[in-house]
C-alpha cells in the first residue's frame, strides 16, 4: 500500500506547493517511489516541476468528473522515482460541477485506489480554500500535512483549519491523521516569527515538526527554471531544509 | 457617489489584505472617506484594522444571504476616515449556499448600492480563490486592483485572472475596469525580482503602478497590533511605500 498525505492550509501563500514539491522530490532522491498530485487550479505543483499542462493527454478535472483514470494523467518528471498529475484551470468550476454528485467528496479517494498499490507515498497538493478540492484531498488522506509560514496572518486561520480537518474526519474520513505542522519561511531575525512558532507549537504541540524551512531566495527562483531544488541548488540551505525534512518524515512517518 | 475598487489575485499570499488594509488606512489619513469590505472567510482585513469579528453584530455573509443591511454590519477603526465590514468563516459555505440564487453574482452589488454616496472610496479584500466571494466582488466593483508579488509562481495566475476579469466584465458588470497592478514584496537584492518586473510591465504596461512596495517586517508585524502600518511605525519603508501608493492612486484614480 501507499501513504497519501495532504498538504493543506487554506492561508494563501504558505509554502505548500514549494513543500510538496521538494518534500516529494527529497523522497524521491532518497530513493522511495512518490507520486504528486495537483489539486490546484494555478498549477504551480506542475510548472514547479518542469511539466507544461497545456502538453499533457489529461488533467485531474477530467479524472474528477470520471473522463479519464488517474493512471493516464501521470507524467514523468526530471527524478525517476517521482511523478506528477497535473492540475488545470478548469480546477476551478469543479466545485459547481460536482454539486449535485451525492459522492463528490470521494472522487479523488476513488481515482486514487487502484494506485495505492504502486507508490510509497502519494502527495496531495491543496489550493487556498476549504472548498471541495481541499475537502476531496482531506477525504482521500491518510494525514495532513500543514505548512504554517513564520507570520502572524498565518496564525489566524490554524483554528478554522484544525475544525475543517475534524469535521471532515467525523463525516467522511474516519482514519484521517495530523502527520503534522511544518515551519515555513522562517527569519531569524524578526521577533515576530519567534512568538509565531511559540504559538505554533502551542497548537499542535509535539506534532510540529523539528526541521524549521528558512527563508532562502534558491527555493523560490527554482521554480522558474521548473526543477525543485535540489536539482537547482543542492547546496543551498533551502536544499539542506527540505532533505532533513524528507529524513524526519521518515523517522515519524510509520510506512503503509 | 463613491468609487468600489476590488482587490483580488487567486494567488495567495502575494499582499492583497496587505495593501487592501494599508492603501484603506493611508488613504483615511489623508481624509478621504473610506469602507473595507473583508469578502475573505479568513478575515485578516478584520483583525488587521482591530476589529474582533466574534464580538460584532452583524457579517458580510449575513449581508450576502439578506439577513441584515450592510449598514448594520459596518463597524469604526481606529481611523475615524476608515470603516470595516466584517467578514466570518461562515462565507466558508457560502458558494455552495448561494448555489440556488440566479442572481448569487450580484448579492455584494446590491448590498453596497444605499452606502455608495456616503464614502469617496470603498475596496473590497478578496479570498486566494477565482469562486463565488471574488466574483461577486468584480461585480460590484468599478475597477481592480491587482497585487503582483516578485515572484516567479505569482506571475503563473495572472493570465487566468485577467481572463476572469474579461468575463466578469463581458457576462456580469461591463463598467468593470482594471485600476491598475501593485509590485509587493520587493527585495531588490535578487534577481528573480527584476526578472518578475519586466514580465508584469508586459501584461500590464503602464497600468503598473509606479511605487513598488519592498519587502518590510514592519507590515508583517503591523496586524498583530490590529494597526495598519501607518499607525504602527510610520517611519518605515512600509509605511512610507504605501503612502506614496495611495498618493499616486490619488492622482491616476477619477473621483466618482
Ligand atoms: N522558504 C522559502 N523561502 C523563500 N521563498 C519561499 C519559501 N517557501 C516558499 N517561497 C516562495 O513564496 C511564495 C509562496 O509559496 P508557495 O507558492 O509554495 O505557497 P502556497 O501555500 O502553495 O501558495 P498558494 O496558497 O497560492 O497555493 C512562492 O513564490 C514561493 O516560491
Ligand atoms: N511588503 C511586505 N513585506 C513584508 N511582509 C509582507 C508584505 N506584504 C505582505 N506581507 C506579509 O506576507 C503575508 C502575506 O500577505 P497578505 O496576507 O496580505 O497576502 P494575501 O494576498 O492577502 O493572502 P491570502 O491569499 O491568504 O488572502 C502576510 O503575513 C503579510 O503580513
Ligand atoms: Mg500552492
Ligand atoms: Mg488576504
Amino acid at each position: 500500500g501507499s501513504r497519501v498525505i495532504a498538504i493543506a492550509n487554506q492561508k494563501g501563500g504558505v509554502g505548500k506547493t514549494t513543500s510538496a514539491v521538494n518534500l516529494a522530490a527529497c523522497l524521491a532522491v532518497l530513493e522511495h517511489s512518490v507520486l504528486l498530485v495537483d489539486c490546484d487550479p494555478q498549477g504551480n505543483a506542475t510548472s514547479g516541476l518542469g511539466v507544461d499542462r497545456d502538453a499533457v493527454p489529461r488533467t485531474l478535472d477530467e479524472v474528477l468528473l470520471r473522463e479519464a483514470p488517474l493512471l493516464d494523467a501521470v507524467r514523468p518528471t526530471a527524478l525517476p522515482a517521482l511523478k506528477v498529475v497535473p492540475s488545470s484551470p478548469n480546477l476551478n468550476g469543479i466545485e459547481v460541477e460536482l454539486l449535485p454528485a451525492e459522492d463528490r467528496a470521494f472522487r479523488l479517494r476513488e481515482a486514487l485506489a487502484p494506485l495505492r498499490g504502486g507508490y510509497e507515498y502519494i502527495f496531495l497538493d491543496c489550493p487556498p480554500s476549504l472548498g471541495i478540492l481541499t475537502v476531496n484531498a482531506l477525504t482521500a488522506a491518510d494525514s495532513v500535512l500543514v505548512p504554517v509560514q513564520c507570520e502572524y496572518f498565518a496564525l489566524e486561520g490554524l483554528g478554522q483549519l484544525l475544525r475543517t480537518i475534524e469535521l471532515v474526519r467525523l463525516e467522511l474520513n474516519p482514519a484521517l491523521e495530523l502527520e503534522g505542522a511544518i515551519l515555513t519561511m522562517y527569519d531569524g531575525r524578526t521577533r515576530l516569527a519567534q512568538e509565531v512558532i511559540r504559538q505554533v507549537r502551542g497548537h499542535f504541540r509535539e506534532r510540529v515538526f523539528r526541521t524549521v524551512v528558512p527563508r532562502n531566495v534558491r527555493l523560490s527562483e527554482a521554480p522558474s527554471f521548473g526543477k525543485p531544488v535540489i536539482l537547482h541548488d543542492i547546496k543551498s540551505p533551502g536544499a539542506a531544509a527540505y532533505l532533513a525534512l524528507a529524513r524526519e518524515f521518515l523517522r515519524r512517518s510509520p510506512r503503509a
